[in-house]
């Protein structure tokens, strides 16, 4: 199993 | 300018309580919307995001949108001074490298103020849109914080299922598993101590149990947990802190290689 980071879920701002 | 004044202190200290094991240093944001907080851990899979709104505390002045970075276990120690019926008020002038706790004790006997430094975080902000979740468990939030305790002494990961059945939490270790199902249960006369499953379609997700019992040290901000599942999206792990805001924990799931 692998675990992405959230960055690949959302998006980054700011 | 910025002045917050917090009657009821000790939810402040119960927040420092909850995030400062995910998060080492991280941006207060003050704007006049609220008091909040946005940082990921430091393997960027687990996200917390803290609102305290405005309008939950007493007296809030906020000249302009300010955001202060600070160490969270530093923190943590100095609200540690406050008593738990303290009243809590955050001061900082504009420019400044320093924070002031101020807490007030009840009767107004004893004033005591901690100044703590600032300190440079880059930090990287998340969009996160409203989203459609396959389903919703409503729990009370010492029932789960048990059953992510008691599960981590069995494995390391929680494989959460909700089905029309209910909701299951299984493990597996080297001794053995454990499954725990939670039925929908609005019969009891408190509703904090209900189970509410709302489910469009069914869902299935792997996730460390380190991170999930990392995100129960919220549990005495509220009574319930809100767990939101979907099978492309992190789960959301929501405690409500009353009338304030909330505390919401994202964790990125375990998917096959």
């Amino acid at each position: 199993c692998k675990v992405q980071s959230l960055i690949s879920y959302y998006y980054k701002w700011g | 300018m910025l002045e917050l004044r917090l009657v009821q202190g000790s939810l402040l200290k119960k927040v420092l309580e909850s995030v400062k094991d995910l998060v080492t240093d991280a941006n207060f944001d003050c704007s006049a919307t609220g008091f909040s907080l946005q940082a990921m851990d430091s393997s960027h899979v687990a996200l917390v995001a803290l609102l305290l709104r405005s309008e939950g505390f007493e007296h809030y002045r906020c000249d302009r949108n300010l955001s202060m970075g600070m160490n969270l276990n530093n923190m943590s120690k100095m609200l540690k001074c406050a008593g738990n019926d303290d009243i809590i008020t955050i001061k900082a002038d504009d420019g400044s490298d320093t924070v002031t706790f101020m807490f007030e004790s009840p009767t107004q006997d004893k004033i005591a103020d901690f100044e703590m430094k600032l300190m440079d975080i880059d930090s990287e902000h998340l969009g996160i849109p409203e989203a459609e979740y396959h389903a919703i468990v409503r729990m009370p939030s010492a029932e789960f914080a048990r059953i992510c305790k008691d599960l981590s002494s069995i494995g390391d990961t929680v494989v959460i299922s909700v089905t029309k059945e209910g909701v299951k939490f299984s493990t597996r270790g080297d001794i053995g598993t454990a499954n725990i199902v939670c039925r929908q249960n609005t019969s009891v006369d408190k509703p904090e101590e209900s189970t509410i499953i709302e489910m469009n379609e069914p869902v299935s997700l792997t996730f460390a149990l380190r991170y999930m019992n990392s995100f129960t040290k919220a549990t005495p901000l509220a009574n319930s947990v809100t767990i939101s599942l979907s099978s492309e999206l992190p789960v959301v792990v929501e405690y409500k802190i009353a009338e304030m805001g909330y505390i919401r924990f994202y964790l990125a799931p375990k998917i096959e290689d």
